[in-house]
């Protein structure tokens, strides 16, 4: 049920980034670009068809500083539901997991309760506090994660996770649905005279008009 | 749906990271368009784990914060861009820039406003220079300009002027829509709304027959 990090990166190409010109330079590793990340993917089972990857996890090695923005839809997801409860009483975070296949979307509090077994099981994994686990999910609307095959997924998940560029990568394949490119990039800049690094991924091609605070 | 996990090194306090994100946002996810659908699943989650080792931001008005806003906001844009040029059935990016607006969030809404339009990105698909529905969708964006100032650009190529058609070559106009359309690029729309220090922009995708026949065959 998983798939090694140098295999998720085959299934679909990169993105083209367009970055302006400016005092940073594009460098290496996505999400593990600065200091204290790991990443991974790999294919848990999640997806109606096809093997590539659908899990992805980002974990911090101490107390990351944690803000989120969020759909104003009404019809928000369970983990929409759940992060911004988090959020509101929590200053920090450590991990943040993410699946594809299922949007845990109007699927009411039985939904809801998949992302608290969800975040506990990897809290304990991870040997930190449920509250410093964040959660995203994206697929389609009204279906339950497939919250078995998450479960089973999770210690090899943990067991993946990687500061290298591959484990960014893995990350970036793997929160993708109808994607044909998948979106990871990373700068090095200044501030205050120190070198900082900046790294991110991101998914979506249908579905987009985001209005999110 | 999108989804966005941001991360850096800086050392930044709550209020000032959660504020920083947020304008960030505005000014790159919330700034494009696939099919002006808004999803219920998203999400941008940002960490910052400080380990860097660079002085502490605690003041948004400083110099510091300054500068890693103009980081966070490059990272977001890419990502957004990125995600707009990968928008189902597109065949190009088209990136709005709106000027002369009274404000930043006004030419950012006039520029949402043409990226959104159907009429506008089904035009881009079909290169057709369409200069009238880039004007209507300006003017519809619920921020009030005069008419008589605008100004249309396509990539060079000047479409109208002082709220005026003006003469251009259609070919090359057409040219430079089909060339981006070939090899994925991107379109540049320009529009001045009049002359005060507001600019802001937006990016999606043409629309095309595939974007029909994708969703027509996803079902929820």
């Amino acid at each position: 049920i998983s798939m090694t990090a140098s295999e998720v990166s085959n299934h679909i190409p990169p993105a083209p980034i367009f970055l302006p010109q400016g005092p940073w330079k594009q460098i290496p590793g996505g999400v593990t670009a600065a200091e204290g990340f790991k990443a991974a993917g790999l294919y848990g089972g999640l997806r109606a068809k096809g093997d590539k990857p659908d899990l992805a996890l980002v974990t911090c090695d101490v107390d990351a500083t944690s803000a989120g923005a969020f759909t104003t839809n009404v019809v928000a997801a369970a983990p929409v539901l759940y992060c911004k409860t988090v959020l509101n009483t929590s200053k920090t975070a450590r991990a943040v997991l993410i699946n594809a296949g299922q949007a845990n979307a109007a699927t009411g509090d039985a939904g809801y309760q998949d992302v608290r077994e969800s975040v506990s099981s990897l809290a304990k994994l991870l040997q930190m506090k449920p509250e410093e686990v964040l959660i995203e999910s994206t697929g389609v609307i009204g279906q339950r994660i497939k919250k078995e095959a998450l479960l089973k997924s999770l210690p090899k998940l943990v067991n993946s996770l990687s500061a290298s560029t591959e484990g960014a990568d893995a990350a970036a394949v793997a929160i993708t649905t109808t994607d044909l490119v998948s979106k990871s990039v990373a700068i090095q800049s200044q501030v205050g005279g120190t070198d900082i690094r900046i790294g991110g991924m991101a998914k979506g091609s249908g579905m987009i008009h985001p209005n999110m605070a | 749906t999108m989804l966005g996990v941001i991360t850096t090194d800086a050392m930044v306090s709550s209020d000032v990271w959660r504020k920083m994100v947020q304008v960030a946002v505005n000014r790159s996810f919330n700034q494009i368009t696939v099919d002006g659908d808004t999803s219920t699943n998203d999400t941008v989650i940002a960490l910052a784990s400080g380990l860097s080792r660079s002085t502490k931001i605690s003041s948004y008005n400083s110099n510091e914060a300054v500068q890693l806003q103009a980081g966070l906001d490059v990272v977001m844009q890419g990502l957004a861009k990125s995600i707009a040029w990968d928008g189902e059935g597109a065949t190009c990016l088209i990136e709005v820039t709106v000027t002369g607006a009274d404000s930043e969030p006004e030419a950012a809404k006039i520029a949402r406003s043409v990226a959104s339009s159907s009429l506008v990105k089904a035009a881009v698909y079909g290169r057709d220079p369409n200069w009238g529905r880039i004007a209507a969708a300006a003017g519809y964006a619920g921020i009030s300009f005069d008419q008589t100032k605008l100004r249309v650009l396509l990539g060079d190529i000047l479409l109208m002027d002082g709220g005026e058609p003006q003469l251009f070559d259609r070919g090359a106009a057409s040219d430079y829509l089909k060339k981006a359309g070939e090899i994925h690029g991107t379109v540049a729309i320009n529009v001045s709304v009049g002359d005060g220090p507001g600019r802001g922009q937006a990016w999606g995708c043409d629309l095309s027959y595939d974007y029909v026949k994708i969703n027509a065959e996803y079902t929820t």
